[in-house]
């Protein structure tokens, strides 16, 4: 998770509640 | 005094950090004592992700959070991430565990293959959390006050974010004063682990820049 970019990718999913794809 | 909205605005963040845990199928898999070096890379690596979003989520309800920018709140989550991690990491490891899980759970991050001059100030940190005896209430405040930090790289509404901050601040002080009435340093000591965390999240940066570059 200190890859930003995959970081961001986790975190924009889960703020739009997209968890399980 | 704890004002009624204070009150309420605490039980709020309580509940959504109570009901926002890693899995415990993640947690179990994490107390299996055979892995591999590779198992436990990918093992380390699944538990991070699953706490980036049980963060997501825990952040999603913080009464006001959901207000601010769009933008702004993935800057919020960007920033905070690792430090929040950390945080949530000491909890786990200062509660206190059936004999032998605190070493596995060490054990595993000892063989991640991180460096020991990264390794030493994390597991102090650990321990200066432990000694705090934080109630869950404190927990939970200091997290979001680690999270809506104004000074993340690309936030552009700092002054929102900062009143917002400022208002968890006054909750988790006056909680302090009432909930440690003997030690009148308590509210400087919480804050001075956010310092603490801040030079972590700096090493990690440095950590991760050498991974990177070998």
């Amino acid at each position: 998770p200190g890859n930003s970019i995959g970081l961001e990718a986790i975190i924009r999913k889960a703020l739009m509640g997209k968890y399980d794809d | 005094e704890i004002t009624k909205e204070q009150r309420a605005l605490i039980k709020a963040i309580l509940d959504a950090y109570n009901r926002h845990q890693i899995p415990q199928d993640v947690t179990k898999k994490l107390l299996q004592e055979q892995y591999s070096a590779e198992e436990n890379f990918l093992l380390l690596t699944e538990v991070a992700t699953s706490q980036v979003q049980v963060l997501v989520e825990f952040t999603k309800n913080i009464p006001g959070f959901l207000s601010l920018d769009r933008e702004d709140q993935i800057a919020l989550l960007k920033g905070s991430a690792v430090e929040a991690m950390f945080l949530r990491s000491a909890q786990v490891l200062s509660k206190k565990m059936p004999s032998g899980y605190t070493e596995v759970l060490e054990e595993r991050i000892r063989k991640s293959g991180m460096s020991e001059e990264f390794m030493t100030p994390m597991f102090n940190f650990y321990k200066s959390i432990g000694e705090l005896h934080m109630t869950q209430d404190e927990q939970a405040l200091l997290t979001t006050i680690t999270i809506l930090t104004p000074d993340r790289p690309y936030v552009k509404s700092h002054e929102a974010v900062e009143r917002l901050q400022e208002t968890m601040l006054d909750v988790l002080r006056k909680l302090c004063v009432l909930q440690h009435p003997q030690e009148p340093q308590y509210f400087a000591r919480l804050l001075g682990r956010l310092t603490e965390l801040r030079t972590l999240h700096h090493y990690h940066v440095e950590m991760l820049t050498s991974w990177k570059t070998n």
